[in-house]
């Protein structure tokens, strides 16, 4: 999650979670975007559906049954535009923001790994995700405006856990299109690595939190596949962004064995 | 605006204010987004404010006060976090759509231009800014899946045009972070140009829309003057991030010319 817009949340929810699927795990990423970007990044027409993550919310029961298989391992709870409609149906009902938790405990221990592509704001939809999560990755661009950002988004993580989550906790960062070669890239990433660090051994959310390796570089195949409704695996499987996204994989599961 | 995050319309809004300002227009920005970048990218901190825009949606006789004058020909009415609540606040009101155009209405004829910072969602503050605008510009960039968001935007222009605003129009879309060497990139322009001819001499409000000139290349530049609270003629006048404004601007007054 990241409230600021067109970091690379769609784009590394669905090719992590497309790299964590070819490993053997199994993946559901659930979409909770009313723009749908997850849904097409995989192939899916939303409006072709009978049922998406709305449906769940309004009726958990709804929940297997909404699930697209995509491949063996990797499985999706997709959006629709009607979800737009959620931050306005909601209000004001006491459990608006626990309505994912509910829906997903009926599918509670189906997969090794559930990925939330979340919409760029801080509203109804990412409240649910972070009311269900474990775990929280944040994508980034390495210009000094996203760390602001950044902060905003801590306090968010912090609010939840003491008022709606206990157990949620900040995995990591994610850079995406990072330029190694830009000094101002360079300076927000000594920056953000800085923070974190400081930050070990203190009881906030974050205190385990790290720059994910490697970054993901800018690579314009990652841009494209989207339209194709192909991951980078699909569309280009030996280009740097599939590389990347790859590498990235194997030490996002690494964390796991960590905890 | 445009709902797609990321896209370049704190860029787009803040350079194209800056040059028209430099030309020797009057020119008011106003910031819709709480995460407050346009603020930002002016030069000021939005939790330094004693008031901002969503003051004005409250109590319009706030507006002219509201104005920070960031130079001779430019002015900001600036937004903060609190806007943030503005969706729920006004949640069920009458008239909360029209909260700005009231705003702005104690400030008519102050200005030869007034541009919209749009948050990346079609809600309520994008909603009120097309109730008191003439005119939308669609910055966005040239991936496919961008294509599709625009069809969404013009829906909701086409909607605000018959339920709020009988005077929008969509006057062009501006390229942004643009590749002309890319494949990919010439081929959503070539869609877009096409459909957009394909309109001409309908009754819809983007029947006169064109894909602005030039289109803006991606600059370094760009991306490292936010942090600094400077526009890119402040940062760096020569680069080419500078010259694709000024001459972007020179094409918007001219449409001006045309109406
Ligand atoms: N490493 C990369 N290299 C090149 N292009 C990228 C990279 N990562 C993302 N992009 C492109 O940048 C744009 C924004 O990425 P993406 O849609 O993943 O961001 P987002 O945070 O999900 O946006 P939103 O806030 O709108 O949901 C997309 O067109 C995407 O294809
Ligand atoms: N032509 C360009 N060249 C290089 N970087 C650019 C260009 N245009 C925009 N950027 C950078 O891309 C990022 C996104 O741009 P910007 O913030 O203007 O988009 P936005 O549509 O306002 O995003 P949001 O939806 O979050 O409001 C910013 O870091 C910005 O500096
Ligand atoms: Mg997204
Ligand atoms: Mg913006």
């Amino acid at each position: 999650m990241n409230q600021k817009g067109g970091v690379g949340k769609t784009t590394t929810t669905v090719n992590l979670a497309a790299a964590l699927a070819e490993a053997g795990h199994s993946v559901l990423v659930v979409d909770l975007d009313p723009q749908a970007h997850a849904t097409l990044h995989l192939g899916v027409d939303p409006s072709s559906l009978d049922a998406s993550v709305y449906d769940c919310f309004e009726d958990p029961a709804a929940t297997p049954d909404a699930i697209v298989r995509i491949h063996e391992h990797l499985g999706l709870l997709p959006a629709e535009t009607d979800l737009a409609a959620a931050e306005s149906d909601l209000a004001g009902q006491p459990d608006r923001n626990q309505r994912l938790r509910t829906a997903l405990n009926k599918i509670d221990g189906w997969f090794d790994h559930v990925f939330f592509d979340c919409p760029p704001s801080l509203g109804l939809l990412t409240l649910n995700a972070l009311a269900a999560a474990d775990r929280v990755l944040i994508p980034m661009q390495s210009h000094f405006l996203a760390l602001q950002g950044v902060g905003k988004l801590l306090e968010t993580v912090q609010l939840v856990r003491t008022n709606l989550n206990p157990r949620l906790t900040v995995a990591g960062v994610v850079l995406c299109a990072h330029d190694t070669q830009a000094t101002h890239a360079q300076e927000v990433l000594a920056d953000l690595t800085e923070f974190l660090e400081s930050q070990r051994g203190s009881d906030a959310p974050w205190a385990d939190a790290r720059v994910l390796d490697p970054h993901i570089r800018r690579n314009v195949k990652l841009a494209e596949c989207p339209s194709f409704g192909q991951t980078i695996f699909q569309y280009a499987p030996w280009a740097p962004g599939a590389n990347d996204y790859r590498k990235l994989a194997e030490s996002f599961a690494a964390l796991d064995a960590d905890n």
